[in-house]
C-alpha cells in the first residue's frame, strides 16, 4: 500500500542519518529526492507521509525491547522535520505555515493514538518527538546557524528563529493538559525543558513572557480545576510539586519575570496556593541590595531603593475597561459621584464565582477589576511621588489614598478583603509601589478615624492578610515581613479586641 | 474572611481535628466537608520546606557554589525523574572543529587517515586516558591504529570478547593455569562507559586478546 | 467531581513521566562506543 511505500522511504531515512551527520550532503541529496519523485511534493502527500511515519516511530517505540534505543525512529523523524526547514523551497509557503502544518499534523496524531488507547497512551515517544525537535533546532541554530553552508537560507532561518519558538509555544497551548491530561507529566517536562523556558525567558522583547504566562496560566487552571475537590489526586500534587520546583528555578535564573508578570500571573493562580503566590512576589531584581526584612529599624522614607518604580509587563489600566475614565478622573479630582460608579462596578458580579480560599469558598466581588485598580493606584502614586514631594502623595487625604479608602469603607466583607488582600499582595521587594502600599496599609491600620468606629473590621482584614503569607513556609516577600512588623511594633496591636478574645489568636501573634 | 477563618482552616490543613463550632458538640464525626478539607493536599496550602528543592537545583547558599543559572541543565520538573544530566545548549565553535596540523591533515574537518610522522612521537606523550580517548573518538582511522600500538607498548592489551581494555596489576604475578592457555590474576580494566580505570580479579584466557 | 477516567489518564501519565534520558539529545549517528575496533593484521597473538 501507498502507506507501505511512504515507511519504506521513511526507514531508508531511519538507517541514513544512522550513519551519517545530518549537515551531510547526502541528507540535501535524500529530501530533494523525495521532492523531485513526489513523495512529499504537496501538502497532502507531506502529511501522509509525516502520518505513516509519525505511526512508525510510536508503534517502534511500543514494540522495540526497552533497554534497546527505543527512540531511534522517533529521533529521524524529528531531525528530518529539522532538515526540511532547511532544504525544502520556501518561496511559494513560509516556514512558519509549513511548521504548524507539521505540528497540527502531529497533535492529530497524537489525538488519534490517545482516543484508540485511552489510558493506555504513553505520552513518551510524542515528548520525544518535541523534545529531539528543540535539541536538532538548537544544534543547528547555534551560533547563528552556522552550519547552514547556504547563505540566504542561514539569513532566513536567522529570521524564522524566534517564529519557531513562539510557534511551538502556540502549540503547547493545543495539548495543554486541560485538553490533553494524559499527556500532562510531559507537558510539564516540556515546559521547563532546557530548550524552551530558557528560551522563552531570553525572548522578552519577543514576546516570550507573554506565551510562558498563558503557558503557565494553563498550568494553574489545570491543577486549580482538580484540587478544587476534596481529595486531591496524588498525581496533581505531583504535577504541583514539579511546577514548584520550576518556579524556584525561574525565581533563581530570571527573577525579573516574576517581578514585571506577578500582576498576570496572580490574577490566574487560585487563592490557596500561598507559597506559589510568596515565590512570585518574593522575587526581586537580581544584585539588588537591601536590608534584612527582620531587623528592627527599617524606614521605608530613607531607603534610596523606594524610590525606584518597578517594571511592570502588563499595564493593568488594560483590564479597568470602561473603568478607566472614572479611575483616572477620581486620581485628578475626586469626586463622591466617581467613587459611587467605581464602587458600584467593583461590587456588581452577577452570580457568586467557585474559589477555593483560605477560609472561604465562593467570591462575590470582580477580583480581577479590584486587582487592576489597586496595581492602577500604586503605578500612579509610585509614578506621581517621584515629579512632586512624596508628602503629596503620601498622604490620607491624596486621592490615591482616598480612592482605596472609599473602595474598602463602601464595600462588602467580601470587597473589603479582596481590596486589602490586593494591597497587600503589593507589598514585594523595595521599590516605590511597595512603600506607597506599606504608607497605606498603616495609615489605614493606625487612623481610626478613617472608620467611623468600624476600624476593627478593617485591622482584622489587615493582619489576616498579613498572616496568611507569613503563615506558610519561606519565602516571604520582603515587603510584607517589613509591614507586618511595623504593625506588631506598636503595643496597642497586641490589645486590639478580637487579638484579645482569643487565646488562639493572641498566642499566634506573640509567637510572631 | 477573619483571622479566626485563617486559624481554623490552618489547624485543620495542619490535620489536627478542626475545633467545632460548638465546644461542647460530642458528635465525633468530622464533617463533610471537614473531611474534604482534610483530605486536600495541604502542601499546595501550607506551602513545604522548599530546602530539598533548592538543594536539588544546587542553588543552596551554604555551598557557596557562585551564581549560576538552572533551567539550562535542568533535567527534568522532579527529582525522581533527574536520573542523569542532559546535555545543555552548547556550540563548539569553529576553531575546534577544524583542528588541523594536530592529529589531522590540513584538511579540515580533520580526517584521520594520513598520519604525518609528526603524530608517532607525539603520541608517545598523551596520558593513557588521552589514548583511550582517540581510540574510541575515531574508530576504524589510523589515529586508533596508533593509539593501539603506543597503548600495547605501555602493555595494555585488547580483550575482544569485553572490548575493552586491560593491563596486568604492576603489583601481583598472574598465576599461569596447567594448561598454558590462561592464567590467573589480579587486572586494571579501562571502563569506557565510566571513563575509570577498574581493578578486578580475573582469568584471562590468552586467544581472547588481540 | 474527577471523574474516574480522568484519574486514570493523570495516573497513566504520572506512569510515563518522561525523565531526564527521554530529555537527552539523539545519539543517532553517534557511532557507539562498542563499536567493534579493526584487528590488527601484523600485531602477533602472543600469550
Amino acid at each position: 500500500s501507498r502507506t507501505e511505500l511512504l515507511c519504506l522511504v521513511f526507514t531508508e531515512w531511519i538507517t541514513l542519518v544512522q550513519k551519517i551527520e545530518v549537515d551531510h550532503y547526502i541528507v540535501k541529496a535524500f529530501i530533494k529526492q523525495l521532492v523531485d519523485t513526489h513523495v512529499i511534493d504537496t501538502h497532502e502527500k507531506f502529511v501522509e507521509f509525516f502520518e505513516a511515519s509519525i505511526s512508525l516511530s510510536v508503534d517502534a517505540f511500543k514494540e522495540s525491547d526497552p533497554t534497546s534505543d527505543v527512540f531511534v525512529s522517533i529521533d529521524a523523524l524529528a531531525k528530518f522535520f529539522v532538515q526540511l526547514l532547511i532544504y525544502l523551497d520556501f518561496t511559494e509557503e513560509s516556514r512558519k505555515d509549513f511548521s504548524s502544518l507539521v505540528l497540527t499534523t502531529f497533535v492529530l496524531n497524537m489525538t488519534n493514538d490517545h482516543k484508540e488507547n485511552g489510558k493506555d497512551f504513553n505520552e513518551r515517544p510524542y515528548f520525544r518527538f518535541l523534545s529531539i525537535l528543540l535539541c536538532e533546532w538548537e544544534k543547528l541554530s547555534c551560533h547563528n546557524f552556522i552550519r547552514v553552508k547556504d547563505q540566504t537560507c542561514r539569513c532566513e532561518l536567522i529570521e524564522f528563529d524566534k517564529d519557531f519558538y513562539s510557534i511551538f509555544a502556540s502549540f503547547m497551548r493545543v495539548y495543554q493538559p486541560l485538553a490533553f491530561p494524559c499527556f500532562a507529566f510531559a507537558w510539564v517536562t516540556l515546559l521547563s525543558h532546557r530548550m524552551v523556558l530558557p528560551v522563552l525567558l531570553r525572548m522578552k522583547e519577543e514576546g516570550g513572557w507573554e506565551k510562558l504566562n498563558l503557558l503557565f496560566i494553563d498550568l494553574f487552571r489545570f491543577i486549580d480545576s482538580y484540587s478544587r475537590v476534596g481529595d486531591v489526586p496524588d498525581s496533581i500534587s505531583v504535577l504541583y510539586k514539579g511546577l514548584l520546583r520550576v518556579f524556584l528555578g525561574v525565581a533563581n535564573d530570571v527573577p525579573e519575570y516574576f517581578v514585571e508578570n506577578h500582576y498576570t500571573l496572580l490574577n490566574n493562580l487560585p487563592a490557596s496556593y500561598l507559597q506559589l503566590k510568596n515565590i512570585i512576589l518574593s522575587a526581586f531584581p537580581k544584585k539588588l541590595q537591601f536590608p534584612n526584612p527582620y531587623s528592627a529599624d527599617i524606614d521605608m522614607d530613607v531607603l534610596e531603593i523606594c524610590k525606584k518604580v518597578p517594571q511592570v509587563a502588563y499595564d493593568p489600566v488594560q483590564d479597568l475597561g470602561t473603568l478607566k475614565k472614572p479611575v483616572d478622573s477620581y486620581l485628578r479630582i475626586p469626586s463622591s459621584s466617581l467613587m459611587r460608579t467605581i464602587n458600584s462596578n467593583v461590587n456588581a458580579l452577577k452570580d457568586l464565582k467557585k474559589e477555593h480560599g483560605v477560609g472561604f469558598d465562593e467570591i462575590a466581588v470582580n477580583v480581577k477589576l479590584i486587582n487592576a485598580i489597586v496595581l492602577h493606584i500604586g503605578i500612579e502614586a509610585a509614578t506621581e511621588a517621584l515629579n512632586t514631594t512624596k508628602n503629596a502623595i503620601f498622604n490620607k487625604n491624596s486621592s490615591y489614598f482616598t480612592l482605596l479608602l472609599g473602595l474598602i469603607s463602601n464595600g462588602s466583607p467580601s470587597a473589603k478583603y479582596h481590596i486589602i488582600e490586593a494591597i497587600v499582595c503589593q507589598l514585594r521587594y523595595p521599590n516605590a509601589q511597595t512603600h506607597f502600599f506599606n504608607f497605606v496599609i498603616c495609615t489605614m491600620f493606625f487612623t481610626d478615624s478613617l472608620w467611623d468606629g468600624n476600624g476593627a473590621e478593617v485591622q482584622e482584614l489587615i493582619l489576616r492578610c498579613l498572616l496568611e503569607k507569613l503563615f506558610v513556609f519561606k519565602p516571604h516577600p520582603w515587603g510584607v515581613v517589613v509591614t507586618f512588623t511595623d504593625l506588631l511594633k506598636n503595643k496597642d496591636t497586641m490589645e486590639l479586641p478580637f487579638i484579645k478574645q482569643s487565646s488562639e489568636i493572641q498566642s499566634v501573634f506573640k509567637s510572631l | 474572611y477573619g483571622l479566626q477563618s485563617l486559624l481554623e482552616e490552618f489547624s485543620k490543613l495542619q490535620k489536627k481535628l478542626p475545633k467545632h463550632e460548638n465546644e461542647n458538640s460530642t458528635d465525633n464525626t468530622i464533617t463533610e466537608q471537614q473531611q474534604q478539607s482534610n483530605n486536600r493536599d495541604n502542601t499546595m496550602i501550607t506551602g513545604v520546606d522548599l530546602t530539598p528543592y533548592i538543594q536539588s537545583l544546587n542553588l543552596d547558599p551554604a555551598s557557596k557554589l557562585p551564581f549560576h543559572h538552572v533551567l539550562e541543565t535542568l533535567p527534568s520538573p522532579w527529582i525522581e525523574t533527574s536520573r542523569s544530566d542532559v546535555e545543555p545548549r552548547h556550540f563548539i565553535p569553529e576553531s575546534f572543529t577544524k583542528i588541523t596540523n594536530v592529529l589531522g591533515s590540513p584538511v579540515s574537518p580533520p580526517v584521520f587517515n594520513q598520519v604525518s610522522n609528526v603524530e608517532q612521537n607525539k603520541i608517545s606523550l598523551f596520558q593513557d586516558e588521552t589514548l583511550f580517548y582517540l581510540f574510541y573518538k575515531h574508530p576504524a582511522s589510523a589515529v586508533q591504529e596508533l593509539t593501539y600500538i603506543e597503548l600495547r607498548k605501555r602493555n595494555w592489551r585488547y580483550h575482544k570478547q569485553l572490548k575493552v581494555w586491560l593491563t596486568k596489576d604492576p603489583f601481583m604475578d598472574p598465576v599461569v593455569s596447567q594448561d598454558g592457555l590462561s592464567e590467573r590474576g589480579r587486572y586494571v580494566f579501562f571502563d569506557p562507559q565510566r571513563w575509570e580505570k577498574v581493578q578486578k580479579d580475573f582469568i584471562l584466557y590468552y586467544n581472547a586478546i588481540m | 467531581k474527577l471523574s474516574e477516567e480522568m484519574k486514570q489518564e493523570l495516573e497513566s501519565s504520572l506512569l510515563n513521566c518522561p525523565d531526564s534520558l527521554d530529555s537527552e539529545v539523539s545519539k543517532l549517528n553517534e557511532f557507539q562506543l562498542s563499536q567493534p575496533h579493526p584487528t590488527s593484521i601484523f600485531f602477533p597473538s602472543e600469550p
